[in-house]
């Protein structure tokens, strides 16, 4: 997606060898306009699929999902890590484990809002070692709903997140490829 | 706000005389078509003041004011109420106190998306005591930037949070204003 390599590119800083930060669009201030077309590129790749839900996770995971379940016309769930005023029973959970923190941490999904009729679309922000996504991966399996595939804007293809979504047999779309943040450069995969 | 009203009264669940779930559609589950309504509410009662960014914080802030920001074209800024991988120095913080928990927490915005050109709109999603928002003030007043307002999408106006924001002369909109949540019952203050 030649709008969002461009964001990264001018907007992005390498803050190492392995972590890009886009916290002027993504993470921490967002560029409306751009989610926009996240979610309409997000839709076109998942085009035909009767999706019934959008699910993420808390935080950065809802800007770029709010647009994509907003042109399906479909409701946006996203998963809590951690307790909720509102949230304390009738819940899925699954364990996610850090690399960096070197912790498991509890993700929550009300029983509510997914069941065995839903057809489900995950979208995230950032794909790195892939434990995130494997967690709602494992929530929707536990509600029995299908799932459709796997979306996220950023891909660190350096890291293994997508082969382990991949050997477990899902289809995975990622509107951007980074091959190598080496030397403070952003390599994209499709780059020729 | 008539189809925000409606939305508590059929979707909500009065959990306590305190307490309002609203999980269904604004803090686990998103109805995103009632979000642009309440975004372009939110434009309405605020029109004319050239705001420049819509602040809020995260996590059920942000979709609210997603649509808000994206009507009147301008970055939305969530504030982070813990460590962030990309978020460490250059930042404005504050003290936010959690009655709840007895527990003080810091929240921080980066300095490098607030400044004193910007012409700030604060969004919430629920007005009780005003803590959050009081911290969200204070990192608008460390910035130098002007505050143009403060909106929430619900206000318990049985908890003094309006009052706090008021009496420190902030101008407050809240889109659905609870009077009361005694007997299981929803009031609203608008009810004659
Ligand atoms: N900016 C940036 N972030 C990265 C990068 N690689 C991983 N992350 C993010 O850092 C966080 C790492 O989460 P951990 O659970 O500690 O996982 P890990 O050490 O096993 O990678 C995640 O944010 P999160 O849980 O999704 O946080 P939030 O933003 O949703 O609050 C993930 O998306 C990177 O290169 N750049
Ligand atoms: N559903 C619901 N929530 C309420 C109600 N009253 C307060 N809250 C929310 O509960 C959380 C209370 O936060 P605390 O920091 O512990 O504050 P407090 O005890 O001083 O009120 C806040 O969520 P938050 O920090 O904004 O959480 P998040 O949803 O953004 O993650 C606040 O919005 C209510 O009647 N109904």
């Amino acid at each position: 997606m030649e709008q969002l390599q461009k964001a990264i590119e001018e907007r992005g800083s390498v803050l190492s060898d392995h972590v890009i930060k886009v916290d002027q669009f993504l993470n921490h201030q967002i560029d409306t306009n751009l989610m926009v077309e996240i979610g309409r590129e997000f839709i076109s790749r998942f085009q035909g699929h009767d999706i019934t839900k959008v699910l993420t996770i808390e935080t950065s995971g809802i800007a770029p999902s709010f647009m994509a379940a907003h042109e399906l016309n479909v409701p946006l769930v996203f998963a809590r890590k951690k307790k909720s005023l509102t949230m304390t029973d009738h819940l899925y959970t699954s364990s996610v484990y850090s690399y960096t923190k070197e912790e498991t941490n509890q993700i929550t999904v009300s029983k509510d809002f997914l069941s065995s009729d839903d057809r489900v679309l995950i979208l995230d922000d950032i794909l790195a070692n892939g434990q995130a996504a494997l967690g709602l991966i494992d929530v929707v399996k536990q509600s029995g709903a299908s799932l459709v595939g796997i979306g996220f804007v950023i891909e660190k293809s350096f890291q293994d997140g997508r082969d382990k979504l991949e050997e477990a047999g899902h289809r995975v779309e990622s509107l951007a490829r980074i091959k190598s943040l080496e030397g403070s450069n952003v390599t994209f995969l499709n780059e020729v």
